[in-house]
């Protein structure tokens, strides 16, 4: 069982550094607390984005911890791929260059994979293949109104 | 393999019946807040059966039925149970291509993959059914291309397709600020279940 | 101790009556779960956004709740006005719509009162009266940019 | 009255001396994510004395000086403290118009309002230096117009200005999101302390 979560954790730390950088152009890297029995220890996102001193989660400001986090759900879904991909507003948090770097992400993947991205944000608009609109019609019903890009 | 359609009825803030189209690659959803953006997602977490009531914001699994038709069950005698329901279609032509090529008895398959004659079919659907009761009792039922399967059946098969349940495929709005204030052992549980 | 709790409670849903109509163009209210004993009571923030049925706070979308909770922010400092107020991001959920009313609102309000507000989008940036920049310069250290609008 | 300039030295990512000139009006702080601004806000909070350590993100106040300095410190004996500092500077020329058609005696006047002659200043100054010294130990204090003063004597000047640390004038990063998912008791409890 050891043997089978070093081999998850070997792999998604390594799918963190690569996604990590990419995102955020720092370096970043999973470390357990307690290496030797890692089924008791726990799990930190160590980062040191573009320029700055390594800092652990608690740390970093709002747009750093939620880029980090995000590379750590990207991580594990490259461990065990799906066929399609559903996102609802992750990209509330970023600053505008930072939301253009995961939106160019989000558009690599789609070649592979099929994602549904729920977003208000322009640069995320911008680079997908087409929206969907949705409203509220009358009597607070949904409409869902389809859009051709 | 791709979603090709969701279709809604009577889901939350869908009244009636909704179609929504999806094409491969990168599909944007938006809207204005409160239009029911998150709600699709929901339908969608619903009928492959990979969250709780409580994943969807219900309290119970009776709250998801679209308010407006609670009210019609109270009618003068009208129908006295009302339904919600969410069909999932899966484009899977590039696999039947595949499957083409090999006998039924030799593959795997997926339920509901081949036609009568045992030639695979290009579309796989995922049905879910809530019906609720005046009493508030209700009844839910997952089928497989029309055919009734138990939710453990479904998960097998999702499973061959590689849609798992914690497989983090689907983020909703909150889960990166959950991932950021859970604790160090429960984020190290997430890689565990991966294992 | 009641009276005075009562005097400030009916002060601040008379608040929240009114800023949520301007925000969201529906109509809400403060409700105390147990009226008889306020001092132990819950106290919700019961709304009805323009078209749907009256909610509570758990039921309503991820915009509809902070728009909510703003409301419920702004009607307990108009009940102790203050001669300066800072904001950190609390447009981030908002779609562009509710992003222009909640702009127009601090403009008007700008009038009476310094706003320093964090913000990353647009419609907020647009109507203020002036932008101050911070960039991460040479060794992570924060620099101000003054900017003349 | 408004906040005229906040002046921060070695304050979190903030390293020497920065200063931050602000308007009445409506002025809003833009940048990359952690570039530095919600930091403006913390040090406003710090100065004023408005908030404790963790709501300004850091585990204990040593953690508030900029990084960049502590490791001077431990340099071959060179300076063993280091300091971080914040003056806020209020601009009080409204109110100074208004309190020089009033003697000093009958005005119950802010602390360090009125010169020497007893005439009304235009500006008021809030400052708060932390030491911190190389094992760790630290000494915070407040100063009025550069005259030390109590974190007590602060709040009751600053209530004489309509701040109030419980005004819940600030609202941070994740403020509103606390307001969404406090209990409702917690929601009453807000009012309470108003009233
Ligand atoms: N004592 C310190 N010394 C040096 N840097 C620090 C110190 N404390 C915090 N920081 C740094 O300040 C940065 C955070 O700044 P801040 O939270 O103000 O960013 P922000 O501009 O608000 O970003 P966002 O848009 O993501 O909210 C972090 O990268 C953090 O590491
Ligand atoms: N059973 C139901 N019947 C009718 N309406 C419902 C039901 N359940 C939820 N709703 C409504 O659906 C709306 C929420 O939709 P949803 O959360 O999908 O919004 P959204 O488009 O994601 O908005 P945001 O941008 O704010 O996140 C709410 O106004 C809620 O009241
Ligand atoms: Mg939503
Ligand atoms: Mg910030």
């Amino acid at each position: 069982r050891q043997q089978a979560f070093y081999e998850a954790f070997d792999a998604v730390d390594r799918n963190f550094q690569i996604i990590f950088a990419e995102l955020s152009q720092g370096d970043g890297r999973l470390q357990l607390d307690d290496p030797e029995s890692p089924l008791e220890s726990g799990l930190n996102l160590v980062a040191h984005p573009k320029g700055k001193p390594v800092q652990r989660l608690a740390s970093m400001s709002g747009g750093e911890k939620s880029l980090t986090a995000l590379s750590f759900i990207f991580a594990l879904q490259r461990y065990r791929p799906s066929p399609f991909y559903a996102f609802d507003e992750v990209d509330m948090f970023l600053d505008g260059s930072n939301v253009e770097r995961l939106a160019k992400m989000v558009k690599q993947q789609a070649a592979e994979a099929q994602f549904i991205v729920v977003s208000l944000r322009r640069p995320t608009i911008e680079a997908s293949d087409r929206v969907i609109g949705v409203t509220q019609a009358r009597g607070a019903q949904t409409q869902v109104l389809g859009v051709v890009l | 393999m791709y979603i090709k359609q969701v279709e809604i009825t009577n889901f939350k803030s869908f009244g009636g019946t909704t179609r929504v189209p999806l094409l491969p690659g990168f599909t944007v959803v938006s809207g204005p807040n409160g239009s029911g953006k998150s709600n699709i997602l929901d339908a969608l977490l619903f009928a492959l059966g990979l969250s709780s009531s409580k994943g969807m914001r219900a309290d119970r699994l009776p709250d998801l039925v679209n308010q407006s038709q609670m009210g019609k069950g109270q009618g003068k005698g009208k129908r006295s149970t009302v339904e919600a329901a969410v069909t999932v279609t899966f484009d899977l032509s590039e696999e039947a291509a595949l499957l083409a090529t090999v006998s039924a008895e030799a593959a795997e398959d997926l339920p509901g993959l081949r036609d009568a004659d045992g030639q695979p079919l290009s579309e796989w659907t995922v049905t879910r059914k809530l019906r609720v009761t005046q009493q508030g009792t209700y009844t839910s039922n997952y089928y497989i291309g029309g055919e009734p399967c138990t939710l453990s059946e479904l998960h097998q098969s999702l499973s061959k397709l590689r849609i798992y349940p914690e497989g983090y495929n689907v983020v909703l709005q909150g889960d990166v600020t959950s991932i950021i204030s859970m604790n160090p052992r429960e984020r190290r549980q997430i890689v565990d279940e991966l294992a």
